[in-house]
Protein backbone atom coordinates (compact mmCIF):
# COMPACT_ATOMS: atom_id res chain seq x y z
CA UNK A 1 0.00 0.00 0.00
CA UNK A 2 1.58 3.94 -0.75
CA UNK A 3 1.40 6.51 1.27
CA UNK A 4 2.50 10.37 1.37
CA UNK A 5 2.68 10.51 5.28
CA UNK A 6 6.36 10.14 5.30
CA UNK A 7 7.10 12.46 2.73
CA UNK A 8 4.85 15.24 4.02
CA UNK A 9 6.82 14.63 7.36
CA UNK A 10 10.24 14.72 5.75
CA UNK A 11 9.07 17.93 3.92
CA UNK A 12 7.66 19.69 7.13
CA UNK A 13 11.04 18.90 8.43
CA UNK A 14 12.88 20.64 5.10
CA UNK A 15 10.74 23.59 6.00
CA UNK A 16 13.48 25.06 8.16
CA UNK A 17 15.80 27.56 7.27
CA UNK A 18 19.16 25.57 7.01
CA UNK A 19 17.54 22.82 4.45
CA UNK A 20 15.51 25.81 2.12
CA UNK A 21 19.03 28.23 2.29
CA UNK A 22 21.69 24.73 1.85
CA UNK A 23 23.68 26.18 5.49
CA UNK A 24 23.18 22.81 7.57
CA UNK A 25 26.30 20.49 8.19
CA UNK A 26 27.05 18.43 5.62
CA UNK A 27 25.86 15.51 7.60
CA UNK A 28 22.79 17.07 8.26
CA UNK A 29 22.10 17.60 4.61
CA UNK A 30 22.64 14.31 4.13
CA UNK A 31 19.88 13.14 6.35
CA UNK A 32 17.77 15.69 4.63
CA UNK A 33 18.26 13.68 1.53
CA UNK A 34 17.66 10.46 2.95
CA UNK A 35 14.26 11.18 4.69
CA UNK A 36 13.44 12.59 1.21
CA UNK A 37 14.35 9.59 -0.54
CA UNK A 38 12.72 7.22 1.92
CA UNK A 39 9.35 9.47 1.72
CA UNK A 40 9.26 9.32 -2.11
CA UNK A 41 9.19 5.13 -2.34
CA UNK A 42 5.79 4.86 -0.40
CA UNK A 43 4.90 7.73 -2.75
CA UNK A 44 5.43 6.48 -5.99
CA UNK A 45 3.64 3.22 -4.64
CA UNK A 46 0.57 5.65 -4.18
CA UNK A 47 1.12 7.34 -7.75
CA UNK A 48 0.72 3.69 -9.03
CA UNK A 49 -2.69 2.71 -7.40
CA UNK A 50 -3.78 6.23 -8.20
CA UNK A 51 -2.95 6.05 -11.65
CA UNK A 52 -4.34 2.19 -12.07
CA UNK A 53 -7.38 3.06 -10.55
CA UNK A 54 -8.11 6.54 -13.07
CA UNK A 55 -6.76 4.80 -16.35
CA UNK A 56 -8.60 0.95 -15.46
CA UNK A 57 -5.28 -0.94 -15.75
CA UNK A 58 -2.77 -2.07 -13.36
CA UNK A 59 0.76 -2.36 -14.64
CA UNK A 60 4.25 -2.07 -12.73
CA UNK A 61 5.27 1.44 -13.25
CA UNK A 62 8.47 2.85 -13.08
CA UNK A 63 9.53 6.17 -11.73
CA UNK A 64 13.12 7.18 -13.34
CA UNK A 65 14.35 9.81 -10.51
CA UNK A 66 17.52 10.44 -12.49
CA UNK A 67 15.60 11.41 -15.95
CA UNK A 68 17.27 15.29 -14.69
CA UNK A 69 20.82 14.26 -15.78
CA UNK A 70 19.67 11.87 -18.07
CA UNK A 71 19.62 8.61 -16.83
CA UNK A 72 16.75 5.78 -17.18
CA UNK A 73 17.77 2.55 -16.94
CA UNK A 74 14.29 1.65 -18.03
CA UNK A 75 14.12 3.73 -21.18
CA UNK A 76 17.23 2.42 -22.31
CA UNK A 77 17.16 -1.25 -22.15
CA UNK A 78 13.17 -1.64 -23.09
CA UNK A 79 12.19 -2.24 -26.93
CA UNK A 80 8.54 -0.66 -25.78
CA UNK A 81 7.27 1.31 -23.19
CA UNK A 82 4.24 3.14 -21.82
CA UNK A 83 4.93 7.11 -20.67
CA UNK A 84 2.20 8.55 -18.80
CA UNK A 85 2.38 12.19 -18.88
CA UNK A 86 0.55 14.02 -15.78
CA UNK A 87 -0.38 17.58 -15.61
CA UNK A 88 -1.06 19.27 -12.58
CA UNK A 89 -2.01 22.65 -13.92
CA UNK A 90 -5.78 23.73 -14.18
CA UNK A 91 -5.50 23.79 -17.97
CA UNK A 92 -4.24 22.07 -20.86
CA UNK A 93 -0.30 22.46 -21.47
CA UNK A 94 2.25 21.24 -24.10
CA UNK A 95 5.64 19.76 -23.15
CA UNK A 96 8.46 18.24 -25.10
CA UNK A 97 9.39 15.25 -24.02
CA UNK A 98 12.74 13.69 -23.22
CA UNK A 99 13.40 10.81 -22.55
CA UNK A 100 17.20 8.71 -22.21
CA UNK A 101 17.40 6.02 -24.77
CA UNK A 102 20.32 4.08 -26.28
CA UNK A 103 18.43 3.41 -30.07
CA UNK A 104 17.91 5.58 -32.84
CA UNK A 105 14.73 4.97 -34.35
CA UNK A 106 11.13 4.92 -32.46
CA UNK A 107 7.50 5.21 -32.84
CA UNK A 108 5.94 7.18 -30.69
CA UNK A 109 1.86 6.98 -30.72
CA UNK A 110 -0.23 9.29 -29.06
CA UNK A 111 -3.28 8.79 -26.84
CA UNK A 112 -5.57 8.16 -29.29
CA UNK A 113 -3.34 6.09 -31.46
CA UNK A 114 -2.32 8.32 -34.29
CA UNK A 115 1.63 8.74 -34.80
CA UNK A 116 3.84 11.20 -33.10
CA UNK A 117 6.49 13.17 -34.43
CA UNK A 118 9.82 12.28 -32.44
CA UNK A 119 13.25 12.77 -32.92
CA UNK A 120 16.98 11.45 -31.66
CA UNK A 121 18.99 13.56 -30.71
CA UNK A 122 22.80 13.47 -28.93
CA UNK A 123 23.26 15.13 -25.29
CA UNK A 124 26.45 16.21 -24.92
CA UNK A 125 26.57 16.48 -21.60
CA UNK A 126 26.07 12.51 -20.65
CA UNK A 127 27.13 11.58 -24.10
CA UNK A 128 23.46 9.40 -23.81
CA UNK A 129 20.96 9.70 -26.88
CA UNK A 130 17.74 10.83 -26.05
CA UNK A 131 14.14 10.43 -27.31
CA UNK A 132 12.10 13.74 -27.86
CA UNK A 133 8.61 14.04 -28.59
CA UNK A 134 5.76 16.50 -28.08
CA UNK A 135 2.88 15.51 -25.66
CA UNK A 136 -0.16 17.09 -25.21
CA UNK A 137 -1.78 16.90 -21.60
CA UNK A 138 -5.13 17.83 -20.11
CA UNK A 139 -5.89 20.16 -17.62
CA UNK A 140 -5.26 18.31 -14.31
CA UNK A 141 -5.23 14.83 -16.21
CA UNK A 142 -2.85 13.12 -17.99
CA UNK A 143 -2.17 11.30 -21.52
CA UNK A 144 -0.70 8.04 -22.16
CA UNK A 145 2.00 7.37 -24.98
CA UNK A 146 3.18 4.34 -26.26
CA UNK A 147 7.00 4.01 -27.22
CA UNK A 148 8.44 1.41 -29.43
CA UNK A 149 12.07 0.54 -30.63
CA UNK A 150 11.67 0.49 -34.91
CA UNK A 151 14.57 -0.45 -37.47
CA UNK A 152 16.54 2.98 -38.49
CA UNK A 153 15.88 4.04 -41.74
CA UNK A 154 18.60 3.68 -44.13
CA UNK A 155 20.12 6.78 -45.33
CA UNK A 156 20.12 8.01 -48.58
CA UNK A 157 23.72 8.05 -49.29
CA UNK A 158 24.22 5.02 -48.08
CA UNK A 159 21.65 3.23 -50.64
CA UNK A 160 23.36 1.23 -53.60
CA UNK A 161 23.88 2.49 -56.36
CA UNK A 162 23.63 1.19 -60.05
CA UNK A 163 26.19 -0.99 -61.11
CA UNK A 164 27.30 1.36 -63.81
CA UNK A 165 26.95 4.62 -61.88
CA UNK A 166 29.44 2.17 -58.62
CA UNK A 167 32.03 1.93 -61.97
CA UNK A 168 32.15 5.42 -62.93
CA UNK B 1 33.53 31.01 -39.51
CA UNK B 2 29.95 30.03 -40.33
CA UNK B 3 27.41 32.39 -38.69
CA UNK B 4 25.36 30.15 -36.09
CA UNK B 5 21.46 30.82 -35.94
CA UNK B 6 18.81 28.57 -34.51
CA UNK B 7 15.02 29.54 -35.06
CA UNK B 8 11.65 28.39 -34.73
CA UNK B 9 8.81 30.24 -36.12
CA UNK B 10 8.96 32.92 -32.69
CA UNK B 11 12.22 32.77 -31.74
CA UNK B 12 15.52 33.32 -33.49
CA UNK B 13 18.88 32.85 -31.74
CA UNK B 14 21.96 34.10 -33.65
CA UNK B 15 26.17 32.99 -32.19
CA UNK B 16 28.82 35.36 -32.12
CA UNK B 17 30.84 32.93 -35.19
CA UNK B 18 33.95 33.97 -33.47
CA UNK B 19 33.36 32.66 -30.00
CA UNK B 20 30.30 30.64 -30.21
CA UNK B 21 28.71 32.78 -27.92
CA UNK B 22 24.52 33.88 -28.18
CA UNK B 23 24.94 37.33 -29.77
CA UNK B 24 21.35 37.95 -30.21
CA UNK B 25 17.73 37.16 -29.82
CA UNK B 26 15.24 38.15 -31.88
CA UNK B 27 11.76 37.60 -31.22
CA UNK B 28 10.12 37.32 -34.56
CA UNK B 29 6.65 37.78 -33.59
CA UNK B 30 6.85 41.14 -31.61
CA UNK B 31 9.43 42.53 -34.25
CA UNK B 32 11.83 42.95 -31.58
CA UNK B 33 15.91 42.01 -32.01
CA UNK B 34 18.14 42.10 -28.94
CA UNK B 35 21.90 42.09 -28.77
CA UNK B 36 22.59 39.55 -25.85
CA UNK B 37 25.52 37.85 -24.83
CA UNK B 38 25.54 35.22 -22.55
CA UNK B 39 28.85 33.29 -20.40
CA UNK B 40 29.67 31.70 -17.46
CA UNK B 41 32.10 33.74 -15.21
CA UNK B 42 33.04 33.13 -11.58
CA UNK B 43 34.04 34.96 -8.78
CA UNK B 44 36.71 33.86 -6.54
CA UNK B 45 36.00 34.06 -3.32
CA UNK B 46 37.08 35.79 -0.34
CA UNK B 47 39.10 33.77 2.83
CA UNK B 48 39.22 37.39 4.17
CA UNK B 49 41.45 40.97 3.92
CA UNK B 50 42.51 43.81 5.27
CA UNK B 51 39.02 45.19 5.16
CA UNK B 52 37.21 42.55 7.05
CA UNK B 53 38.32 38.86 8.31
CA UNK B 54 34.39 37.67 6.54
CA UNK B 55 35.19 34.86 4.52
CA UNK B 56 32.85 33.71 1.96
CA UNK B 57 30.75 29.98 3.13
CA UNK B 58 27.44 28.95 3.01
CA UNK B 59 25.69 32.02 4.46
CA UNK B 60 27.77 34.89 3.13
CA UNK B 61 28.50 35.68 -0.57
CA UNK B 62 31.70 37.85 -0.58
CA UNK B 63 33.65 37.63 -3.70
CA UNK B 64 37.05 38.76 -3.33
CA UNK B 65 37.39 40.77 -6.17
CA UNK B 66 34.45 42.17 -7.62
CA UNK B 67 34.99 41.77 -11.52
CA UNK B 68 34.43 37.73 -12.24
CA UNK B 69 36.79 35.74 -14.12
CA UNK B 70 35.68 34.75 -17.22
CA UNK B 71 35.27 31.08 -17.62
CA UNK B 72 36.04 30.94 -21.18
CA UNK B 73 36.05 33.83 -23.84
CA UNK B 74 35.17 31.19 -26.93
CA UNK B 75 33.39 27.56 -26.98
CA UNK B 76 33.61 25.48 -29.91
CA UNK B 77 29.98 25.52 -30.57
CA UNK B 78 28.00 22.14 -32.30
CA UNK B 79 25.13 22.80 -34.08
CA UNK B 80 22.17 19.77 -33.96
CA UNK B 81 18.91 20.73 -36.18
CA UNK B 82 16.12 18.48 -36.04
CA UNK B 83 12.80 18.98 -36.72
CA UNK B 84 11.43 19.68 -33.17
CA UNK B 85 14.57 21.11 -31.92
CA UNK B 86 17.41 22.92 -32.64
CA UNK B 87 20.36 23.33 -30.06
CA UNK B 88 24.02 24.80 -29.84
CA UNK B 89 25.89 23.01 -27.86
CA UNK B 90 28.37 24.69 -25.68
CA UNK B 91 31.67 23.38 -23.45
CA UNK B 92 33.34 26.27 -21.53
CA UNK B 93 35.77 24.10 -19.76
CA UNK B 94 36.46 20.65 -18.67
CA UNK B 95 33.77 21.22 -15.87
CA UNK B 96 30.99 23.40 -17.32
CA UNK B 97 29.08 22.87 -20.32
CA UNK B 98 25.52 23.91 -22.05
CA UNK B 99 23.14 23.17 -24.70
CA UNK B 100 20.76 26.41 -26.12
CA UNK B 101 17.90 25.12 -27.21
CA UNK B 102 14.90 26.50 -29.20
CA UNK B 103 11.93 23.58 -29.37
CA UNK B 104 9.45 23.84 -32.40
CA UNK B 105 6.23 25.78 -31.26
CA UNK B 106 8.27 27.26 -28.05
CA UNK B 107 8.61 31.18 -27.48
CA UNK B 108 11.42 30.85 -25.31
CA UNK B 109 14.93 30.15 -25.50
CA UNK B 110 16.39 27.32 -23.01
CA UNK B 111 19.74 27.28 -21.63
CA UNK B 112 20.49 23.88 -20.28
CA UNK B 113 24.20 24.25 -18.31
CA UNK B 114 25.76 21.37 -16.64
CA UNK B 115 28.49 22.57 -14.08
CA UNK B 116 31.18 21.20 -11.81
CA UNK B 117 32.97 19.19 -10.20
CA UNK B 118 34.24 22.98 -9.49
CA UNK B 119 37.92 22.20 -9.77
CA UNK B 120 39.87 23.74 -6.41
CA UNK B 121 43.33 22.55 -6.50
CA UNK B 122 44.20 26.02 -6.68
CA UNK B 123 42.90 26.75 -2.78
CA UNK B 124 40.62 29.53 -4.53
CA UNK B 125 37.20 28.97 -3.46
CA UNK B 126 34.75 29.52 -6.94
CA UNK B 127 31.41 30.54 -7.32
CA UNK B 128 30.13 30.03 -10.56
CA UNK B 129 27.83 32.45 -12.42
CA UNK B 130 25.61 32.72 -15.62
CA UNK B 131 25.21 35.95 -16.84
CA UNK B 132 23.65 37.57 -19.49
CA UNK B 133 24.44 41.07 -21.10
CA UNK B 134 22.25 42.87 -22.91
CA UNK B 135 21.97 46.18 -24.86
CA UNK B 136 19.07 47.58 -22.33
CA UNK B 137 19.42 50.81 -20.62
CA UNK B 138 18.08 49.72 -17.21
CA UNK B 139 19.10 52.47 -15.39
CA UNK B 140 20.01 50.93 -12.46
CA UNK B 141 16.80 48.60 -11.63
CA UNK B 142 15.87 44.95 -11.94
CA UNK B 143 13.46 42.76 -10.75
CA UNK B 144 13.29 39.45 -8.67
CA UNK B 145 10.44 37.37 -7.61
CA UNK B 146 9.59 36.69 -3.93
CA UNK B 147 7.98 32.82 -3.51
CA UNK B 148 7.22 33.71 -7.47
CA UNK B 149 4.16 35.83 -6.22
CA UNK B 150 5.28 39.55 -5.59
CA UNK B 151 7.80 41.11 -8.18
CA UNK B 152 9.76 43.34 -6.22
CA UNK B 153 11.80 46.35 -7.85
CA UNK B 154 15.27 46.05 -6.96
CA UNK B 155 17.36 49.29 -7.51
CA UNK B 156 21.50 48.99 -7.27
CA UNK B 157 23.19 50.35 -4.03
CA UNK B 158 19.69 51.65 -2.39
CA UNK B 159 17.63 50.06 -0.09
CA UNK B 160 13.86 51.76 -0.10
CA UNK B 161 14.08 51.92 4.19
CA UNK B 162 17.18 53.38 4.97
CA UNK B 163 20.07 54.84 3.64
CA UNK B 164 22.72 52.40 2.44
CA UNK B 165 26.32 52.81 3.03
CA UNK B 166 27.43 49.78 0.39
CA UNK B 167 30.58 47.79 1.34
CA UNK B 168 30.30 45.05 -0.84
CA UNK B 169 29.03 46.36 -4.38
CA UNK B 170 28.50 42.90 -5.56
CA UNK B 171 27.17 40.86 -3.01
CA UNK B 172 25.67 43.45 -1.66
CA UNK B 173 23.63 43.86 -4.94
CA UNK B 174 22.53 39.79 -4.50
CA UNK B 175 18.92 39.46 -3.89
CA UNK B 176 16.88 35.73 -3.70
CA UNK B 177 15.33 34.76 -6.89
CA UNK B 178 12.72 32.32 -6.82
CA UNK B 179 11.39 31.78 -9.81
CA UNK B 180 12.33 34.95 -12.10
CA UNK B 181 14.19 37.26 -12.30
CA UNK B 182 14.05 40.31 -15.33
CA UNK B 183 15.09 43.76 -16.73
CA UNK B 184 13.06 46.24 -18.95
CA UNK B 185 13.88 49.45 -20.64
CA UNK B 186 11.15 51.57 -22.50
CA UNK B 187 10.08 49.30 -25.30
CA UNK B 188 11.24 45.45 -24.03
CA UNK B 189 11.97 43.49 -21.06
CA UNK B 190 14.28 40.61 -20.90
CA UNK B 191 12.86 37.70 -18.46
CA UNK B 192 14.85 34.87 -17.58
CA UNK B 193 13.22 32.15 -15.51
CA UNK B 194 15.02 30.00 -13.39
CA UNK B 195 14.11 26.27 -12.48
CA UNK B 196 15.31 26.36 -8.57
CA UNK B 197 16.04 29.20 -5.78
CA UNK B 198 19.32 31.00 -7.12
CA UNK B 199 21.08 34.26 -6.00
CA UNK B 200 20.80 36.93 -8.64
CA UNK B 201 21.41 40.42 -9.25
CA UNK B 202 22.08 42.88 -12.15
CA UNK B 203 25.23 44.49 -11.45
CA UNK B 204 25.61 46.52 -14.58
CA UNK B 205 22.88 48.37 -16.70
CA UNK B 206 21.25 45.59 -19.28
CA UNK B 207 23.23 42.74 -17.15
CA UNK B 208 21.46 39.76 -15.42
CA UNK B 209 23.57 37.23 -13.53
CA UNK B 210 22.46 33.59 -11.54
CA UNK B 211 24.93 31.95 -9.42
CA UNK B 212 24.62 27.89 -10.08
CA UNK B 213 27.02 26.66 -8.00
CA UNK B 214 29.77 27.65 -5.76
CA UNK B 215 32.49 25.65 -3.85
CA UNK B 216 33.80 26.95 -1.06
CA UNK B 217 37.23 26.06 0.86
CA UNK B 218 36.60 28.08 4.88
CA UNK B 219 34.01 28.39 7.26
CA UNK B 220 32.14 31.83 7.12
CA UNK B 221 31.77 31.60 10.92
CA UNK B 222 28.23 32.42 11.30
CA UNK B 223 27.04 29.16 12.45
CA UNK B 224 27.78 25.95 10.03
CA UNK B 225 31.07 25.63 11.51
CA UNK B 226 32.02 24.08 8.05
CA UNK B 227 33.30 25.53 4.60
CA UNK B 228 30.77 24.73 1.79
CA UNK B 229 33.30 22.00 0.54
CA UNK B 230 32.56 18.82 -1.36
CA UNK B 231 33.96 15.01 -0.70
CA UNK B 232 36.43 14.37 -3.50
CA UNK B 233 35.60 14.49 -6.62
CA UNK B 234 32.82 17.55 -5.74
CA UNK B 235 29.29 17.67 -7.02
CA UNK B 236 27.99 18.31 -10.81
CA UNK B 237 24.91 20.16 -11.02
CA UNK B 238 22.51 20.37 -14.39
CA UNK B 239 19.74 23.19 -14.41
CA UNK B 240 17.73 25.28 -16.73
CA UNK B 241 17.14 28.98 -17.53
CA UNK B 242 14.41 29.63 -19.56
CA UNK B 243 14.84 33.49 -21.70
CA UNK B 244 12.56 35.25 -22.81
CA UNK B 245 12.49 38.79 -24.79
CA UNK B 246 8.96 40.44 -25.01
CA UNK B 247 7.66 43.62 -25.34
CA UNK B 248 6.67 45.31 -21.70
CA UNK B 249 2.59 45.01 -22.47
CA UNK B 250 3.09 41.36 -23.43
CA UNK B 251 5.82 40.15 -20.97
CA UNK B 252 3.95 39.38 -17.67
CA UNK B 253 1.55 37.42 -19.50
CA UNK B 254 4.47 35.44 -21.03
CA UNK B 255 6.68 35.21 -17.96
CA UNK B 256 3.59 34.26 -15.24
CA UNK B 257 2.16 31.22 -17.82
CA UNK B 258 5.83 30.10 -18.51
CA UNK B 259 6.55 30.05 -14.63
CA UNK B 260 3.40 28.16 -13.72
CA UNK B 261 4.73 25.04 -16.36
CA UNK B 262 8.16 25.10 -15.00
CA UNK B 263 6.93 24.98 -11.19
CA UNK B 264 4.09 22.64 -11.81
CA UNK B 265 5.86 20.79 -15.04
CA UNK B 266 4.00 17.45 -16.30
CA UNK B 267 5.23 14.49 -14.44
CA UNK B 268 6.39 10.99 -16.40
CA UNK B 269 5.79 7.52 -15.10
CA UNK B 270 6.79 4.67 -17.04
CA UNK B 271 5.33 1.20 -17.57
CA UNK B 272 6.20 -1.82 -19.83
CA UNK B 273 2.83 -2.32 -21.67
CA UNK B 274 -0.04 -3.96 -21.37
CA UNK B 275 -1.52 -4.57 -17.29
CA UNK B 276 -4.25 -6.37 -15.84
CA UNK B 277 -7.58 -4.98 -15.52
CA UNK B 278 -7.78 -2.76 -11.92
CA UNK B 279 -10.27 -3.62 -9.63
CA UNK B 280 -10.91 -1.66 -6.57
CA UNK B 281 -11.54 -4.95 -4.59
Amino acid sequence: SGASASLNEAMAVLQHHDAVSGTSKQHVANDYARQLAEGWGPCEVLLSNALARLSGSKKDFTFCRELNISLCPFTQGAHSFEVTVYNPLGRKVERMVRLPVSKEAFLVKGPDGAVVPNNVVPNPSSEQLELLFPATVPALGFSVYSVSRVSPRRPTSLRRRPRAQEAE
Amino acid sequence: SLELTIQNEYLQARFDPDTGLLMEVNNLEEGLQLAVRQAFFWYNASMGDGLSSQASGAYIFRPYRQEPMILSRWVQPRLVKTSLVQEVHQNFSAWCSQVIRLYRGRRQLEFEWTVGPIPVGDNWGKEIVSRFDAALDTKGLFYTDSNGREILERRRDYRPTWKLNQTEPVAGNYYPVNSRIYIKDSEMQLTVLTDRSQGGSSIRDGSIELMVHRRLLKDDGRGVGEPLQEDLPGRWVRGRHLLLLNKLKTAAAAHRLQAQEEVLAPQLVLASGDGTPYRPS
